[in-house]
């Protein structure tokens, strides 16, 4: 398969907000990133897996890390209000990116950098694609160590 | 807040996968997309949110319908290797997508995403960002009518 990779970066500027028990009804997203947005925290990645047996859905989105507190407030304070079962957080978490060109490459970019990072025994702690990029989070200790075995991984791919 | 929308797009051709409570161990999410592209499925969105309170990950991930069990048959023969607590997965599923240009805007996007869907009573199942693009996936049902939201709430907006 050829892929033709842009770019292999890690951000290590993150810090991480979990929502557990997100009721799963329409409003709640809107709610929950209107309220982080009027608190004046810049929201980078927002993921959300489908719901699960209980059927709530889970909610992590990173901020940067100066933001990580104000983060927090503006979620517990809807907490009670939306009617979440818990919040979990962490101050630091790092980024990995890959950039793929063109449709089909990104399918193959995420497996490769699974496997590379797998072979590290890094863990990923959060996955998003899209068409053109792949992003995981992995703990903040794992940054450059993923970053390295990555560039590693694409070496023979990059544009 | 300046927004530059350069598409809003609706992809009624997917089908979802969930793998609820996956170890969260280095190496399970390589094991998982190497199992799926080996059986030839080709898989659009990945999304892993944050563990939860049970130490568990959950997987959801996109495929064309008419590979959907296929796939279901990967990660049912992975299920009792790995550990996975459940599969749930849906033969039709609508993915919306908007994509932004620059940095700055993808949480002005997202917001004004999810305040569009709330306002017509869709419900968010899943979601994922990047840089310059926000997917959300909704029911097949919602497909048509939360594109034509999105159409207008982003009208004054498009490039
Ligand atoms: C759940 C899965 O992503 C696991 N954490 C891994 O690293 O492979
Ligand atoms: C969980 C949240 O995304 C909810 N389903 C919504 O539509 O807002």
């Amino acid at each position: 398969e050829h892929l033709a990779i842009s770019d292999v970066s890690l951000d290590d500027s993150q810090a991480r907000v979990t929502i557990i028990g997100v009721p799963d009804q329409p409003g709640l997203a809107s709610r929950v990133f209107r309220g982080v947005a009027e608190a004046g925290v810049f929201v980078d990645m927002i993921v959300q897996s489908y719901k699960g047996k209980n059927g709530k859905a889970r909610l992590s989105f990173t901020v940067p890390r100066r933001q990580i507190d104000s983060a927090l407030a503006v979620t517990a304070r809807l907490q009670a209000d939306c009617g979440f079962e818990a919040l979990s957080s962490s101050p630091s978490v790092a980024k990995l990116s890959v950039s793929g060109i063109g449709l089909h490459s990104h399918t193959g970019v995420a497996i490769r950098m699974f496997r590379a990072l797998a072979e590290i025994g890094v863990n990923v702690a959060m996955i998003s694609t899209s068409e053109v990029r792949v992003n995981v989070v992995v703990s903040a200790e794992d940054g450059e160590r993923g970053l390295k075995a990555l560039q590693e991984a694409f070496a023979d791919a990059r544009l």
